[in-house]
């Protein structure tokens, strides 16, 4: 399996996953965000893959984060990070 | 299991592969969706028929790259495939750029795809839970495919049980028995009235057991529920069914692994059926950290199949697949549970896949997919002695509410 790495890519799989905003996905633009949040969302995405959830980027998460899976995203519907049901 | 929140309202659904893969025999295309189909259908009384035209429910494509919603795929590896939940239509589009292949370990195996897939068609989220077919990573091919419980129990949460026995040379399988409807009296056939319960119809718990029966507990003694009402032949002592356990319960519930759990004060007890399942009691503390003494209520959600407590103004969230079980954001303000007051005496997940919440003489049907107490006539809340315990003389609507006799539900 091809390696997954780098914080980018990691952060394009846990958008596109609903682990974190849509817009981090926007090619065209670069993207910030607070370093809490990212934890948190590395967190969430270890938590639901049965990892420990360090909210560290560690070899193992990006390991599964390579494995071929699919496409629907993982936080969807009774999701916890709702804003209002 | 977690449930997208929408689900179809048929239960006979059509299918149609409008773009087969492009480096597979199509008959052998044909069987394998059946088949994956026939994984949801075996648990319950879904249906699903292939058609070659014409409007169908769920619509299948094999494409590469961009096509057409938006949400490209990748090339062979990453994302194989997606699908809509039944809100969005329910189709689904599988990657043409992947190997596929058909009882074969090489390339990615299209039955164990397929089935996943049409979950999201029928309305199931990605499960944490790794086992299961709904968790989100393709787990290669698996010559003795077995749903998981996880998921028959994500499936019948949304379509019930099986009603039909076509599945019975399997022992042990769930879903052979018809789902229960809401028990309630009626006017053609009264029940016999409890006089226990009738004259004072508050009690301390309420659960399902295993085998699809629901019970409730009051002091010492426990009543088994009827489509009308209560069984005859009760009261009985609760000390004599299961023994070990004392009376005065706080709150119970079956989880999926089958066995019952009761707690009382700073004390919890499994029972398997009604057998004591080994050195009982423990301490809440150390089988449930982070659960409070003292409970309300509890029971298995059908949301998520996780296990909810609540204790007067809140309620706490149990995942024993986590660590730690309850996050560090629980408890939660009961509120939540929109409609439901303080101070429940008992909650119940019924088999109807709607959660009853129980406090004085009165009851709350909450909708698990609206996410708030139904809004019907008679109003919630409603009399629990007369729906509930088969008290025919007993207002339908809670005491001093306005329902009519008329007002069939």
């Amino acid at each position: 399996a091809p390696t997954f790495g780098g914080a980018d890519k990691a952060m394009m799989y846990l958008a596109q996953y609903g682990y974190l905003s849509p817009s981090v996905r926007n090619p065209s633009s670069g993207h910030i965000m607070d370093e809490s949040s990212w934890r948190r969302a590395i967190a969430e995405f270890q938590s639901f893959a049965g990892l420990n959830a360090t909210g560290e980027l560690d070899e193992e998460t990006t390991k599964v984060m390579s494995l071929p899976r699919c496409g629907v995203r993982d936080k969807v519907g009774f999701g916890e990070s709702r804003a209002k049901r | 299991y977690a449930l997208q929140g929408s689900r179809w309202r048929v239960k006979n659904l059509t299918y149609k592969i409008s773009k087969y893969p492009s480096k597979l025999n199509r008959a052998e295309v044909d069987n394998e969706l059946a088949k994956a189909f026939s994984v949801w259908s075996d648990y319950t009384d879904l249906t699903f028929t292939q058609k070659r035209s014409g409007q169908v429910h769920i619509e299948i494509r094999f494409e590469k790259g961009e096509h057409g919603d938006g949400d490209p795929f990748d090339g062979p590896g990453g994302t194989l495939a997606h699908a809509y939940f039944p809100v969005y239509g329910g189709d689904a589009h599988f990657d043409d750029a992947e190997m596929w292949s058909i009882n074969s370990r090489r390339g990615t195996n299209l039955f164990q795809v397929a089935a996943h897939e049409f979950g999201h068609s029928l309305g199931l989220s990605h499960s944490d839970v790794r086992s299961a077919l709904m968790a989100p990573f393709y787990r290669g091919y698996d010559p003795a495919f077995q749903l998981d419980q996880d998921d028959i129990q994500g499936i019948q949460a949304l379509y019930g049980h099986k009603t039909q026995t076509d599945i019975g040379g399997l022992p042990g399988l769930p879903g052979a028995a018809a789902p229960p409807s809401v028990p309630r009296a009626t006017t053609q056939q009264p029940s016999a009235e409890d006089p226990a319960l009738c004259g004072d119809p508050k009690f301390d718990t309420i659960f399902n057991s295993a085998d699809g029966g629901t019970f409730i507990f009051k002091g010492e003694h426990y009543w088994r529920l009827t489509e009308d009402g209560v069984a005859s032949g009760y009261p009985r002592l609760i000390a004599r069914a299961w023994p070990g356990l004392p009376g005065n319960i706080d709150a119970a519930f079956t989880y999926k692994n089958g066995k019952t759990y009761f707690f009382k004060g700073s004390k919890y007890w499994r029972y398997n059926g009604q057998k004591m399942d080994g050195d009982y009691p423990k301490d809440i503390s150390e089988g449930f950290t982070g659960i409070p003494d003292n409970l309300d209520a509890a029971l298995v959600w059908s949301g998520n199949g996780k296990i909810y407590f609540y204790k007067g103004t809140k309620f706490w969230r149990f995942d024993p697949s986590q660590r730690p079980p309850v996050k560090a954001t629980y408890p939660k303000p009961l509120s939540n549970w929109e409609g439901i007051p303080d101070g429940i005496d008992a909650a119940l997940q019924y088999t109807n896949g709607y959660t009853y919440f129980f406090k004085g003489g009165s009851y709350w049907r909450f909708n698990d997919r609206t996410f708030s107490v139904d809004s019907d006539n008679p109003a919630f809340p409603r009399s629990t002695a007369f729906w509930w315990l088969g008290c025919s003389s007993a207002p339908r609507g809670t005491v001093g509410g306005n329902a009519r006799l008329s007002d069939a539900p």
